[in-house]
């Protein structure tokens, strides 16, 4: 981008790979300073929060300057000197919900071009039965050569191919080309420049906004799909027409004083259409709290069509008041599911679940947040699965991240925004139907190493269960798979061999790409679980997997919170150069980034969060004058 | 004056000030059931300064222990303790202690007034002495409440009512009029307040410079987080 009109975009092609869902995109641009003296010239790209910066590099003046990643302390220690000689630094922004933002500039000579290329990587999540590629294009005027350009691998075979965007007008709208074969999908977007012009002789783009591809495979095998490459495999285990299970649900609602106004109606409106969404045979709980609990009824209630009207009217009648006292709502909410199953009065073949949604930190009862997780885990004890939602910026997600991964679930962040009700409702709807529990994919075991977490705790309709790992044989010409898990009626357990597919046969004239993919897919998943196993469990533990994160963030060239892309910008006048730092963000970090924004300055959460003055442990109450 | 509630449990504190015409007599500590009462008069600069803001200190204290017939009156000046009948007499100009069977005092020369009335409440006054040819101001006085436990839970005035603890939440963080002092909305006692992150000064330590207490300033004379108006604490005596 650039509001010099003496410089001009010469062109900016996204270039998306998505092989086996796994996604590789190049974005690369290039510029041309028209001007007669240097110009500063900036490169902005927004990238989805999931993917890791792989690669980065300028071209300028015949020479290539190339981001290396490195350790992220040692790259720290660079970025420090950087600093403290007055040099700026931080590449890596937050960007809304689903993006972050990758900024640099450089100043280019006088009539010189520049060329910047950003790589990223990411291993596409199915989600409410699709698979979800978001590209991001804000050019601030027209280009002279534009073009999205996506291409889809899945031997699986593709089922169906949707590309829409948000900028996609009626004009637009017959320029995006898509084909879509069995197994092999290009979708293409390449507007002139006159097409970009908002009016015939405007500068200004049309081209601004969010392009969108999503896509599903076939399911066929009830094993799933293995993949076989370069030594190399990857499992995707999603069957088609299995029942859901039955589940019982305990909702844990915040209904604290912060909840007040927008957050309540939301909470109530999301509530009532989720418990209108209850099948027949779950079971429900609603549970309010704020310094005290109040649970609807004393056990978990059928989801008839009478108790849900009920239900719904309770849910319609919850107001906010008072503190936050999530320690003895979650106490309770538990005690009940656990009260009930003992009582038989659950299904025998049903899932037990608690949904806590809270916006705030615990202020009542039990503070101390180690000593909450501590007593959940041991009230759960293995037997539940608990999932969080975080509604707002002022709710400590890192508590509930760590707190439900203890207990076999998943955290959500729900953004203080008007579809917070939507959002509500589409993480109920992600995890309402269980289809399998304990569902454990064994493998040979004389046959593969390195393998990534094997046993799930459940199977979600919708969802995929995804297993990576090396072969120690690469000429193991069969491949045997065992999966195994509890469905609704039987015990489940499926056999499959998996054959090495011959790519070359499957995509004749494409061989080229797909080198090293699968290698990268199973390093990609194997950091991410390293990354999350490093937040839970006893120490040596977590140290062990930041370590081995970190060693194959740096083997396989990925920018994860463990590590940082240095880029060295071209030297100065002055003859110094200046290193500049791509980091990953965490999801800590995205929510300290939007309080700040909405702060809307920085360097003041220091004061904020600075502690009170204390002299002893209990309470001074004072009057005095200054 | 300005009032701290501190709040080590949450790592936070709450402050507010009260103004009024000087000589209002404000009730602190209203116990009817522990028979415990404190009420304190303000005073006003000498004259109004050049920016014309009227400042309101503590000049004055009225403590009453009904069940242990104590009563003390403590003056930028003195203090006077009468315990059954028996009346001392104590100087801020001297170090000095008293020990009866239902209270103990103890003075420091010039700086502070330690009161430990027996299974009831244990507080401390501070003496901020000013330079006598001072334009504007003058002597006064700061109240601590130390130790509250054993006051009973109908305990109530403008600091009795915060004894039992507060329940309260801050959200909405935003930029406030000064880059320093951010605003917040606070949901207390059923009430959306607009507050602001400041701090006020705890003197215990330090009694002529104090030492900052970060704390949510409550706007409007604590309007919203104390019970009722300030008015509604104003006192005809100070016993």
């Amino acid at each position: 981008s650039t509001n010099e009109a003496m410089v001009e975009v010469l062109s900016v092609t996204v270039d998306c790979t998505v092989t086996n869902r796994f996604a590789h995109t190049v974005m690369t641009s290039v510029a041309l300073n028209k001007a007669n003296e240097s110009k500063e010239i900036f490169f902005d790209v927004e990238l989805p929060k999931s993917a890791f910066i792989t690669n980065f590099s300028m071209e300028i003046e015949g020479k290539v300057y190339v981001g290396e990643v490195k350790e992220k302390e040692k790259a720290k220690k660079q970025y420090e000197k950087a600093v403290s000689s007055g040099q700026t630094a931080g590449l890596v922004k937050a960007s809304g919900r689903k993006m972050e933002k990758f900024s640099v500039s450089v100043n280019i000579a006088a009539e010189s071009n520049v060329t910047f290329i950003l790589t990223y990587e990411e291993l596409l999540q199915r989600k409410l039965g699709q698979y979800e590629i978001l590209i991001r294009v804000k050019p601030k005027s027209v280009v002279e050569q534009f073009q999205i350009s996506t291409n889809i691998y899945e031997p699986q075979g593709l089922s169906h191919v949707d590309a829409h965007a948000t900028f996609l007008s009626n004009e637009l709208l017959p320029l995006v080309e898509k084909t879509v074969l069995d197994k092999k999908a290009h979708i293409s977007f390449s507007p002139t420049v006159e097409q970009q012009r908002t009016c015939p002789g405007c500068d200004g783009t049309l081209i601004d906004g969010d392009f969108v591809i999503k896509y599903d495979v076939n399911r066929q095998e009830k094993v799933g799909d293995i993949q076989i490459v370069n030594g190399y495999f990857v499992h995707f285990f999603a069957p088609p027409d299995l029942p859901r299970v039955p589940k019982n649900v305990v909702f844990v609602i915040d209904r604290s004083g912060s909840m007040m106004g927008t957050k309540m109606a939301q909470t109530r409106d999301a509530l009532v259409a989720i418990l209108e969404d209850l099948h027949e045979e779950d079971h429900f709980a609603l549970l309010q709290f704020d310094s005290d609990v109040l649970s609807w009824k004393e056990s978990l209630t059928k989801a008839t069509k009478q108790n849900v009207a009920e239900a719904k009217d309770y849910a319609r009648s919850i107001q906010d008041n008072g503190a936050t006292n999530i320690n003895q709502a979650m106490l309770d909410g538990i005690n009940m599911l656990k009260r009930d199953r003992q009582a038989n009065r659950l299904p025998e073949r049903s899932i037990d679940m608690v949904i806590l949604l809270t916006d705030g930190m615990p202020n009542f009862g039990e503070p101390n947040i180690p000593k909450i997780q501590e007593n959940v885990r041991s009230a759960i004890g293995g037997n539940m699965s608990l999932f969080c939602l975080g509604f707002g910026n002022d709710v400590d997600y890192n508590f509930l991240d760590v707190m439900s991964k203890e207990n076999k679930g998943v955290a959500r962040r729900i953004f203080e925004a008007s579809d917070a009700t939507l959002q509500l409702q589409d993480f109920y709807e992600e995890v309402a139907s269980p289809l399998l529990l304990e569902v454990d994919l064994v493998y040979p075991d004389n046959a593969v190493d390195y393998v990534t977490t094997s046993h799930f705790p459940q199977l979600f309709n919708g969802s995929e269960i995804v297993v990576a790992g090396r072969l120690t044989d690469n000429d193991l010409d069969n491949f045997l798979v065992e999966v195994l898990g509890q469905g609704l009626e039987d015990n489940f357990k499926v056999q499959g061999q998996a054959g090495v597919v011959d790519w070359n046969v499957m995509y004749p004239d494409e061989t080229y790409i797909f080198g090293d993919f699968t290698e990268r897919l199973w390093a990609y998943l194997t950091i991410q679980q390293l990354l999350e196993k490093s937040k839970t469990g006893p120490a040596d533990e977590k140290a062990n997997a930041t370590a081995k994160a970190l060693e194959m963030s740096l083997q396989y060239s990925f920018v994860t919170p463990l590590t940082s892309m240095v880029v060295t910008k071209p030297e100065t006048e002055d003859g110094t150069d200046s290193p500049l730092i791509a980091d990953k963000l965490t999801e800590e970090q995205r929510q300290q980034a939007e309080r700040l924004r909405s702060m809307a300055y920085s360097g003041f959460a220091s004061n904020f969060f600075s502690a009170p003055v204390q002299y002893a442990y209990s309470p001074v109450y004072l009057v005095d004058g200054d | 004056p300005h009032f701290i509630i501190e709040l080590p449990g949450r790592n936070d504190s709450l402050c507010f000030n009260i103004n009024n015409v000087p000589g209002t007599i404000f009730n602190l500590v209203r116990d009817p059931e522990a028979g415990v009462f404190v009420n304190g008069q303000i005073i006003g600069d000498k004259k109004i300064p050049p920016d014309g803001k009227i400042n309101t200190y503590f000049w004055r204290f009225g403590i009453v222990h009904r069940t242990l017939g104590v009563s003390l009156q403590v003056t930028t000046q003195y203090i006077s303790v009468s315990q059954d009948g028996k009346d001392a007499k104590l100087l801020w100009t001297d170090t000095a202690s008293l020990k009866g069977p239902n209270v103990d005092v103890v003075v420091t020369k010039d700086g502070s007034l330690t009161v430990m009335l027996k299974r009831s409440v244990k507080f401390v006054i501070l003496l901020h002495k000013v330079w006598k040819k001072h334009p504007y101001h003058r002597d006064y006085l700061g109240f601590y409440t130390l130790d509250t436990h054993l006051l009973s839970p109908s305990v109530h005035g403008l600091l009795g009512q915060f004894y039992h603890g507060i329940e309260y939440e801050v959200t909405d963080l935003r930029p406030g009029e000064s880059p320093e002092k951010p605003d917040a909305t606070m949901f207390a006692k059923g009430h959306q307040l607009n507050v602001t992150r400041g701090w006020q000064r705890d003197f215990r330590r330090d009694v002529k410079n104090g030492e900052n207490v970060p704390c949510w300033f409550i706007h409007n004379n604590g309007s919203g987080l104390i019970d009722g108006a300030a008015a509604d604490y104003v006192v005809s005596s100070l016993f």
